[in-house]
C-alpha cells in the first residue's frame, strides 16, 4: 500500500491511497484503501490522513476518520494518530496499522505499531525530502 | 500556506524486502513521490499533489501498489484505491481492478467524471479502457512475483485460517 497527504497554497487539503491488498488474499477481497473513512480521509479545515496495515482492522475502527475527529476535537495531528494507533493496537494487538496526516496548518505526523513504515515529506522553499523508515528515525 | 506533501510506502515488516538494495529503492521512492506532489503544486492543488505522489509510487515497482502489486489466491492482481478532496468532501475510488497500474488516477476519474464515489471490477475495467488506462496483465505480473505467490501458497495454512479451509476446496493446495 502507497498514500498522501497534502495542503496546497490555497489552504485545502487531498488525501490518496493505493494498494495491491495482501498476498493470497480470497478474490474480490476489499480492504481499506478505497473506503473513505478507513484508508483515507480529507477534510478542509482539519487534516488529511491516508492509512496502511490490515484492512480489516482500519475498515472496523474506521482508523482515517478517528484521526479526523480527534482534530476536529482540538486534539494535535501528533497525538490523534497516535491515540488511534494506540486504540487499534489494544482491539487487535500490535503489528497491524501505519498511519501518516496533515492538519490545516501544514504540521506532518505519522504512527504506527509495525517493525518498519516508510514515510517521507516536503514543503515549498524546504531544502530537502525528509525520509525516515524505522520507528526511532 | 507552503504547499506540504507527505507520503508513505506500506507499514509491514523487513522481510517484504527481497534485500537491502530493494529496501533502498523503497526509500528512495519515497522521496520522488514527495518531489512528483511538490511539482504538482506549482501548477494545480492539493488533489493534483497527492494523485501524483501516488501515481511515481504505482509507476516504481517497489511497492504493493501499481506495478509491485502482490498476487491474490487465484494468482492474480487485484488493486483498490481511493482519493479524497477535502474542500467538498468529493471522492473516487475504484477497487478489485485487475488491469491498471495508475489505479489513483482512474479512482480520481471516478470522482470527476462519473455520478458515483466507488466502482468495482468489471465497471472499474471499462472505464480504464475509456480512458486509456487499461493494461494486459503482462505488465502486472512477472516470473518473481509467481515465484513468491507458489512458495506462500505452500505455508498458506500459516498465514489465513478461515481461507486456507476455503483454498483447499478449491483444490488450490495440491
Amino acid at each position: 500500500t502507497v498514500g498522501a497527504v497534502a495542503l496546497d497554497r490555497d489552504g485545502n487539503l487531498a488525501a490518496a491511497t493505493s494498494t495491491g491488498g495482501t498476498i493470497l488474499k480470497w478474490p474480490g477481497r476489499v480492504g481499506d484503501s478505497p473506503l473513505p473513512g478507513a484508508g483515507y480521509w480529507a477534510e478542509n479545515g482539519v487534516c488529511a490522513v491516508s492509512a496502511t496495515g490490515i484492512g480489516e482492522f482500519i475498515i472496523r475502527a474506521m482508523a482515517s476518520f478517528r484521526v479526523a475527529m480527534l482534530i476536529k476535537g482540538g486534539i494535535k495531528v501528533s497525538d490523534a494518530v497516535k491515540q488511534v494507533v494506540n486504540y487499534v493496537t489494544s482491539l487487535f494487538g500490535p503489528g497491524n496499522i501505519g498511519l501518516i496526516a496533515i492538519d490545516s496548518l501544514g504540521n506532518v505526523a505519522s504512527a504506527f505499531n509495525t517493525e518498519v513504515m516508510g514515510r517521507a515529506w516536503g514543503r515549498e522553499g524546504m531544502d530537502k525530502v525528509i525520509v525516515a523508515h524505522f520507528p526511532g528515525d | 500556506v507552503k504547499a506540504t506533501i507527505a507520503v508513505h510506502g506500506g507499514a509491514g515488516s523487513l522481510g517484504y524486502f527481497v534485500n537491502e538494495e530493494h529496501r533502498q529503492r523503497y526509500l528512495n521512492g519515497l522521496v520522488n513521490a514527495v518531489r512528483a506532489g511538490l511539482e504538482a503544486a506549482k501548477r494545480g492543488n492539493a488533489l493534483d499533489m497527492v494523485v501524483e505522489a501516488v501515481t511515481s509510487m504505482e509507476l516504481d515497482g517497489s511497492y504493493d501498489a501499481g506495478k509491485g502489486s502482490v498476487l491474490n489466491l487465484y494468482g492474480e492482481v487485484e488493486q483498490d484505491a481511493g482519493v479524497m478532496w477535502g474542500k467538498d468532501l468529493s471522492v473516487g475510488a475504484v477497487a478489485s481492478v485487475k488491469h491498471v497500474i495508475n489505479a489513483i488516477r482512474l479512482a480520481r476519474l471516478v470522482m470527476e467524471r462519473t455520478d458515483h464515489v466507488l466502482i468495482t471490477g468489471e465497471g472499474a475495467e471499462e472505464l480504464a479502457r475509456q480512458f486509456g488506462l487499461w493494461v494486459p496483465s503482462t505488465e502486472l505480473i512477472n516470473e518473481s512475483k509467481i515465484n513468491r505467490y507458489k512458495s506462500l501458497l505452500r505455508n498458506l495454512r500459516s498465514r489465513y485460517e478461515k481461507n486456507t479451509d476455503l483454498a483447499r476446496r478449491l483444490g488450490l493446495l495440491g
